[in-house]
């Protein structure tokens, strides 16, 4: 049974890529068949495994506009549990060339159709924009991640993703929950820290995951090594926090 | 004789409200009288400065439709020489409004060219997108200023900015050009930090300020105050950071 995981928030520079780089890496850890799709044009989560695409090579964004399949797209990682759906600059072209499509926000859950029965998860990477891009991710999924940045504005923008995914769910899939509220970038020596997390716990309950994840400095070097986390420093307290985050999501499925 | 300077990046989370709203003060503090306008929908800018719009109240979003002018969406601040025109989520709507309007990217210049002889300085905040509201504030303004996280994808989406400040230079705004790039976020323990500053200095060399924005916890939590840090804590590093960028804005007009 394979679960399609979007991790969304149009708030920028809020830990998506962090967070489905380094899920995904300790999904795989863990052998479960994974795959990591970035539908971000700044293609960060495909540059941060190391991954380069040529103006050659298929990508997410030939995907979308129908000229390619998924599979055709497929790039294997150093871990062998996890392959990538790369992507690259020209995808922001893709959001003008949707517009005119028939059932444009469903053109990502179709091509996922296909190869979905290959994985256990499907993590999926998104733009900071709530634009055609991420309707079609959340379109895709099963259920969104919601990573929030432990400091004073990051509660600013919630109400309009909390909108966005009553609309996905009203019009166009009625089946995407939200999987969890995931702190991001908390420091335990700022006193904004602590309340943002408890706004957050107030606000959502036991949606929000036990595991918080730290501000940890290895956490921003791993990507300039092309590796996640997990590869570049085990020991790290930024490794610590995404392999519980990973034992989280997967007991989340015993529970439901 | 005015000056209007964008605060524009297009990569999330980098730091161009902190300086939007940190500069002005600082500007302001040195008796210059400044506005400060906020652009973006998540209304940042104006939330920092402790201010909330209504919706019965005039903001940015009726200055850009033509409902309004500017001189009637002014705000006061604590300080006396600084003002703001403040923005609110329903300038979400203005993107899809402004498509259709002649001159839609000249809609701002042409608001501004009525009040700005009344500021020394006009600073303007944008939201994390390259879309008509980006265009419209790269289209008013005299110069650009790039704030650059020091961290591993903050040289990635610059490509994309450059072209689209070329692009409007060619088109809509021949005398646009870019002021400084602004380092952010500077952490002298972490190795990264000071790749990306050399990375940075190397391609834009003398365009880079001097001055070097560090992580300072004190900077992230004057907003929650809905202070600029001048007022939040003015002995911290991040209010000697921000009067020292003033100063170099400022000394930037004696050379040119
Ligand atoms: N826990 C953490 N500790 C330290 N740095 C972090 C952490 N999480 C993310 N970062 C750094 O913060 C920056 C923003 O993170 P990231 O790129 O994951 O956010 P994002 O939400 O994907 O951004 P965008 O909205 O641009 O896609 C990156 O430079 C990243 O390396
Ligand atoms: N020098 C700094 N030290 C510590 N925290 C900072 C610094 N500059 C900004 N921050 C914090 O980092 C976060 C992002 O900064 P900011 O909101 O200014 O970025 P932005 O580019 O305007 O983001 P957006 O793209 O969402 O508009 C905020 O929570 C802010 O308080
Ligand atoms: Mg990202
Ligand atoms: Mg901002």
């Amino acid at each position: 049974m394979s679960r399609t995981i979007v991790i969304a928030n149009q708030k920028g520079g809020v830990g998506k890529t962090t967070t489905a780089i380094n899920l995904s890496a300790c999904l795989a850890v863990a052998e479960e068949p994974t795959l990591l799709v970035d539908v971000d044009p700044q293609a960060n989560a495909t540059s941060g495994l190391g991954i380069e695409v040529g103006p050659e090579m298929e990508c997410i964004y030939e995907v979308l506009t129908g000229d390619a399949s998924l599979g055709a797209t497929l790039h294997h990682t150093e871990l062998a549990h996890l392959q990538l759906v790369p992507s690259h600059i020209r995808l922001i072209g893709a959001e003008v060339e949707l517009v005119g499509m028939q059932a444009r926000e469903m053109q990502l859950r179709k091509a996922l159709e296909r190869i979905k029965s290959d994985y256990r998860y499907i993590i999926i990477d998104c733009p900071p924009s709530l634009g055609l891009l991420t309707l079609n991710a959340l379109t895709a999924a099963d259920s969104a991640i919601i990573p929030i940045q432990c400091e004073y504005y990051a509660l600013e923008g919630l109400g309009q993703l909390l909108n966005t995914i009553r609309l996905v769910q009203r019009r166009l899939n009625p089946n995407l929950r939200i999987e969890g509220v995931l702190l991001t970038m908390f420091d335990s020596r700022v006193r904004l820290s602590k309340q943002v997390a408890e706004e957050a716990r107030s606000f959502f309950k036991d949606r929000v995951y036990r595991t918080v994840i730290r501000r940890n400095i290895r956490l921003s070097e791993a990507p300039s090594f092309g590796k996640p986390i997990i590869l570049y420093d085990a020991q790290s307290m930024g490794a610590d926090n995404y392999l519980s985050l990973a034992k989280e999501v997967m007991n989340h499925d015993e529970e439901s």
